[in-house]
């Protein structure tokens, strides 16, 4: 199970 | 962005750039094994494959750009730059690499945040990201000196997994639902594999001699 959201790190 | 993230962005930055000086500079790569290079080719070009699909900012589209070209520029100076790639130890660099390559994507079919093209490549490159390093960690075992800038190398990839747990651990407490289980254990694979090696290269300096790694 993960956070919401774009994976907006590197 | 906060200050641990931006540190271990910049020591990963370094750290490449280190790298691309030395084969540029000096003409050579020994010491660097082509098989974690070109396993950060394929992490990179797994998955930032979002460059195309999604916009996060221009620092983030940038950094991608930078770690694509930089990871290909290095595969392609030790495959084919005519002066570079006869510094290659290619003898001692015999990690078969294909065989992470292989578990890593049946990992990722398995585990995975959505199952969707992008979201298992993204996945993949995670797992591999853990285990690139070994072939470089084996090749530093077998060659006799472990150079200065080669050291380095390790070193500020080392520095970026540390700062990106400490970014980590900030996010979790600062902002509401992160929470990231396959990143985190993934980095806390590739981060452990680090401090292994870190130990050793530390003892081996102190002592001046030869770095020795557990077999």
């Amino acid at each position: 199970n993960q956070g919401e959201g774009p994976h907006d790190e590197l | 962005m906060n200050i641990f993230r931006l540190a271990g962005d910049m020591s990963h930055l370094f750290s490449i750039l280190l790298l691309l000086l030395k084969i540029h500079t000096i003409k050579s790569c020994a010491g660097v094994s082509l098989k974690t290079q070109e396993l950060y080719a394929l992490v990179f070009a797994t998955r930032y494959l979002d460059i195309f699909t999604g916009y996060i900012s221009l620092y983030n589209t940038l950094m991608k750009m930078f770690f694509l070209w930089s990871s290909f520029t290095i595969v392609w100076y030790m495959r084919y730059h005519n002066v570079v790639r006869r510094s290659y130890d290619k003898d001692q660099d015999t990690f078969r690499h294909y065989f992470l390559i292989l578990p890593c994507f049946i990992l990722a079919l398995l585990v995975h945040e959505k199952f969707t093209f992008l979201e298992v490549l993204w996945t993949f490159s995670l797992y591999l990201e853990a285990v690139a390093i070994l072939p470089q960690l084996v090749l530093l075992q077998r060659t006799r000196n472990v150079d200065n800038l080669t050291g380095h190398y390790v070193f500020f990839l080392g520095a970026y997994r540390s700062f990106y747990i400490l970014n980590w651990i900030y996010r979790y407490f600062t902002e509401q639902n992160y929470y990231k289980w396959i990143t985190w254990i993934s980095g806390l694979v590739q981060t452990a594999l680090y401090a292994d090696f870190f130990y050793y290269y530390v003892k081996s300096w102190r002592n001046s001699e030869r770095l020795q790694l557990p077999a």
